[in-house]
């Protein structure tokens, strides 16, 4: 099964 | 100070309509692009970003950058009164409390004030980098709508693949399986019925329909939808309007 992943884990806070 | 007047109503009825069920309550931030707005879903799977450009509005005047706190079923509350031909005006003082909308209809024999209490949010900010995406695809929003709906119907996952055939959505559920493949077709007599696919490289991702469902209630704001994808990174999903747009990013499913 897949997990669904974070945008946390791609975009970065500014 | 802010004032920024639509020629007609519609544009923001539509543009709340189309997020209001993925974001509750967001800063409308107001500069001298235009009214800017970001917001992530609670889970922060989902992003929307939208932008009304300075030049899509009849007026606008913005001194100072003003972040307007909105909830968003409230600020719906409100637009509920005006008509979507009816002129609308925004205004706000710096650091306001509330914001002013009024409602002029055409025949200029019904003016409308409402005042909307604001909110103080305090809302992390992504930077989302400028991708060059292995494929993009512009479809008609209500093909892509109908697609979303279909296989949510079997499975809350949809695998994408685009590739220089075409771009394939397919999902596996308890009842059975189901895929839909569009072909390149670029609509020559009607382009915004045409499917056009760009591809620098094949891609393969597996998103939420749930998600997918969602982000097409912004069809209203445009024929066609832009659907970006790369491996290993966000969905791109875009509604543009004549002077703005609707972003919507996704994060994959990854692993299997």
């Amino acid at each position: 099964t897949s997990t669904q992943a974070r945008l946390n884990d791609f975009f970065k806070p500014v | 100070m802010l004032e920024a007047r639509l020629e007609q109503s519609s544009v923001l009825k539509k543009v709340v309509d189309a997020i209001k069920d993925l974001v509750q309550d967001c800063n409308f931030d107001c500069n001298d692009s235009g009214i800017q707005l970001q917001a992530m879903d609670n889970s922060h799977v989902a992003l929307v970003a939208m932008h009304l450009k300075t030049e899509g509005f009849a007026l606008y005047r913005c001194d100072r950058n003003i972040a307007l706190g909105i909830n968003l079923v409230s600020l719906q509350k409100v637009l509920r009164a005006a008509q979507n031909e009816d002129v609308m005006t925004l205004k706000a003082e710096d650091s306001p409390d509330a914001l002013s909308l009024v409602f002029e209809n055409s025949e200029n024999d019904r003016i409308s004030e409402y005042d909307l209490k604001l909110m103080d949010i305090d809302q992390e900010h992504l930077g989302i980098p400028e991708t060059e995406y292995g494929a993009t695809v512009k479809m008609p929003s209500a093909e892509f709508q109908r697609i979303c709906r279909d296989l949510s119907l079997l499975s809350e996952s949809v695998a994408i693949e685009a590739t220089k055939e075409g771009i394939k959505f397919s999902c596996t559920g308890d009842i059975g399986k189901g895929a839909v493949t569009l072909r390149q077709n670029p609509n020559v007599e009607k382009p915004e019925l045409g499917t056009t696919i760009e591809l620098q490289e094949p891609v393969a991702l597996t998103f939420s329909l749930k998600y997918l469902v969602n982000f097409c209630k912004a069809s209203g704001l445009s024929n066609t939808v832009t659907i970006s994808l790369s491996n290993e990174v966000p969905l791109l999903i875009e509604y543009e309007m004549e002077h703005g747009y609707v972003r919507f990013y996704l994060a994959p499913k990854i692993g299997d």
